[in-house]
C-alpha cells in the first residue's frame, strides 16, 4: 500500500481488507485547517479476488458509491460512478469521480498529455513470483530485503532515473514507491500461488517511452491476466496502440477495451490482456 | 482459486484541493504532521513502514 502527499493532492492506494474510504473525512478536515478545499475526488479499483472478505463500505460497489455520495461535500456536484466491463465477468474496473468545477486546476494533472496508468496483474509466473519471498533467517530488514528484491527482479530498470523507496514484507510481499521529480510510480506484489497479484501504477506523459515501461513490467511478472486502466484528458488512440504493440509481442493478447467519459473531461480506458498460453 | 487469502487488488483514492493563498501551494498538504497522517491511516487500518520525500512530494510505503 502507498500514500503520496503533494501540496494540493493526496493519493492513497491500499490492499487487503483496509477501509480506505474512511480516510476521506479526516483528510478533508486537515486540509481545511490549511486553507484548502476539496475540489475533486476519484476512487478506483478492480474486482476483488475475495469480495466476501471486505468490510463495509467495501462490501459492494453500490455500498462504496453510497458511502462516497454521503461523505464528500456537496460542492463536488459533478459526479459519476461506472463499472467498466471486460469479456470476463470477474474483471471489471470500478470508477467513481466527483468534481466541484472544471476551473480548479492547480495540479499538474491538468496537462493534456499527462496520464495515470494503473496496471493489475494476476496469475504471476511461479518462478518470478518466488523472488518476492524472503529467505528464512536472511537477517535483513524490510528495507534491505526490499532493496535486494528491487535489484534482483529488475524493477530498478523500469525507470533508472527514479529514486526508489522499497520494502519487503515477511514472509513475502513487496512494495515500492518511485519518485522522478514530481512524478510517482508504485509497485505492490502479493506473490502467493493461488492468489498471486502485482500492480504497477505511474503517472507519465504520452511522449514518454511507455513501450519500455510496459515491457519491463510484463517481463518482471509474466502475468496470466493483466488489465491496464489509463486516465487522461482525452482519448489518445496512438497511446493505446503503443500499449498493445508493447505487450502483445510478449505473449499477452488484448481481449477487451472499454472507454468511458467522466466529469471535467476525464477519459478512462480499461483494457484487458490474457496470456496466449492459456 | 483459493478459498481465502490475501486480497491483492487495491482500492485507490485521489483527492485534489484548491486554495486562494498561493503560498499554500508551496507545501500545502505536506504540512500535515506525521501524527495526523498516522491518525488518518488508523481509520484505514494500516501504518507507515517507510517514507521518503523530494522537493515535490512525500511518498509513504504502508503496511498491508
Amino acid at each position: 500500500s502507498s500514500l503520496f502527499v503533494y501540496p494540493t493532492k493526496i493519493i492513497i492506494k491500499t490492499c487487503g481488507t483496509t477501509q480506505l474510504l474512511k480516510s476521506i473525512l479526516p483528510l478533508i478536515h486537515y486540509a481545511n485547517h490549511l486553507g484548502l478545499t476539496l475540489c475533486s475526488c476519484r476512487y478506483t479499483r478492480g474486482s476483488f479476488i475475495f469480495p466476501n472478505s471486505q468490510p463495509f463500505p467495501h462490501t459492494s460497489f453500490n455500498h462504496e458509491v453510497t458511502f462516497l455520495q454521503d461523505t464528500i461535500p456537496s460542492n463536488l456536484c459533478h459526479r459519476k460512478a461506472s463499472i467498466m466491463p471486460s469479456k470476463s465477468s470477474s474483471h471489471s474496473w470500478h470508477v467513481f469521480t466527483a468534481h466541484s468545477s472544471i476551473t480548479h486546476h492547480n495540479h499538474s494533472d491538468s496537462d493534456s498529455d499527462v496520464f495515470t496508468m494503473e496496471i493489475c496483474m494476476t496469475e504471476l509466473d511461479l518462478i518470478l513470483a518466488r523472488k518476492f519471498f524472503r529467505r528464512p533467517g536472511d537477517g535483513k530488514t524490510g528495507d534491505s530485503a526490499g532493496k535486494e528484491m528491487t535489484e534482483l527482479t529488475g524493477i530498478n530498470e523500469i525507470n533508472p532515473n527514479a529514486l526508489i523507496c522499497d520494502f519487503a514484507f515477511d514472509p513475502c510481499g513487496y512494495s515500492m514507491n518511485g519518485m522522478d521529480n514530481d512524478w510517482y510510480s508504485t509497485i505492490h506484489v502479493t506473490p502467493e500461488d493461488g492468489f498471486s497479484y502485482a500492480s504497477f501504477e505511474c503517472v507519465g506523459s504520452v511522449n514518454d517511452n511507455i513501450v519500455h515501461v510496459l515491457r519491463k513490467v510484463v517481463q518482471i511478472f509474466r502475468p496470466g491476466t493483466m488489465s491496464i486502466s489509463t486516465t487522461c484528458s482525452g482519448y489518445n488512440n496512438e497511446m493505446l496502440k503503443k500499449m498493445v504493440n508493447a505487450v502483445e509481442p510478449l505473449g499477452l493478447k488484448c481481449r477487451s477495451r472499454a472507454v468511458d467519459q467522466f466529469p471535467a473531461g476525464e477519459t478512462v480506458v480499461f483494457q484487458t490482456f490474457m496470456a496466449r498460453r492459456r | 482459486m483459493a478459498v481465502s487469502g490475501f486480497e491483492g487488488f487495491e482500492k485507490r483514492l485521489e483527492l485534489n484541493f484548491f486554495g486562494d493563498d498561493p503560498i499554500i501551494f508551496q507545501l500545502g498538504l505536506r504540512k500535515i504532521d506525521f501524527e495526523s497522517i498516522q491518525q488518518v491511516l488508523e481509520a484505514v487500518q494500516c501504518t507507515v513502514v517507510s517514507a521518503v520525500g523530494n522537493s515535490y512530494f512525500d511518498a509513504y510505503v504502508l503496511s498491508e
